[in-house]
Parts: structure tokens; sequence; C-alpha cells
């Protein structure tokens, strides 16, 4: 179930462009409705810790003729949208990332995009169309073949 | 996730 504006402006009481936020959150998950805002705590490379607010979930990716739901995260920092979101590919347990030009070993993602966020109109609608587009071309995240590991003829 | 829409990705041998 979609969070509500009430719930939302709740959950960014700390947020310094609540409303600005709020309403990019409401567009963005009525339109991508898998995508869930959720509090949690983000650790920041010096170690320090934040409550920020994600969006968790998926988000359809045509990918040679067939279309993939692909777990993504993006954080949204409490300057939000003046800063950009910090953006991860989440592979469950039967996916394994495919680093590349635009993710790294960790899933974080790297788009210029992001490198050059300036709001307006940089917004988290544009963000997630390039995602479609970038990882359309490229997946982030593969399945991991289910086939059996050969055994090796001689016991160890 | 959540119980909403199962994540999927491509096979690796595309």
């Amino acid at each position: 179930m979609a969070a509500s504006e009430a719930q939302l402006k709740k959950m960014l009481s700390k947020y310094k462009y609540r409303d600005l936020s709020t309403r990019e959150i409401l567009n963005v998950t009525s339109l991508y409705r898998d995508l869930k805002p959720l509090m949690d705590s983000y650790v920041f490379n010096d170690g320090s810790s934040r409550e920020l607010l994600n969006l968790t979930g998926t988000i359809p990716v045509p990918y040679r003729g067939n279309t993939y739901n692909i777990p993504i995260c993006l954080w949204l920092l409490d300057t939000y949208p003046f800063n950009p979101p910090i953006c991860f590919v989440k592979p469950t347990n039967t996916m394994t990332i495919k680093t590349g030009k635009h993710v790294d070993a960790n899933g974080k993602i790297y788009l210029p995009y992001l490198h050059e966020w300036k709001h307006p109109p940089s917004d988290l609608l544009g963000l997630i169309q390039i995602l479609i587009v970038v990882f359309g071309e490229e997946p982030p995240v593969f399945s991991r073949s289910t086939a059996p590991a050969p055994y090796s003829m001689y016991p160890a | 996730l959540n119980g909403g829409t199962i994540p999927t990705a491509p096979p690796s041998y595309t």
C-alpha cells in the first residue's frame, strides 16, 4: 500500500525541504508502485550514520524482449532534492552483480545524471527513467545459473 | 520485498 502524504511528512520530519521531497516521492511511487519509502540508518564512508529515507523495491527494465524487475534502493539525503540520492542495486541471493561503467562491486550506481545533479530539473522520475534505459542496455545484475556444479572426477 | 513484485534478473548466459 502506498505511503500517504501524512505518513511521508512524518517520515521526512527532519528533512530540510520536506514538502518538495514529499511531492516527488508521492509522484514516483504512484508511477512505480513497487518502490516503497522506508526509514533506515545509512552508514556513510566515514563510519557516521544517519536515519534517512530510502525508496526500496524494483523497477521494470526491458532487456532483450523480456521485462525484468531489477531491485534497487535510492537513499534520499536530508538535503534532498538539492543533493542527489545515493543509489544502489540490491541483488537477491539468486543474483550476482555485474560490475561495469555504472555499477561497482557494492552495487553502488554511478551516472552522469547523479554527478551533474541540479534541482530543478533533476528529480527522481528523471533518475528512474534513465536507470531503466541504462539498465536496459547493460543489466546491473544477472541471475545465478542454477546448473549444478560438475563434480570433480578425482576426490580431493 | 514487503510482498511486492518479485525481483528478477536476466540469466547470465544471455
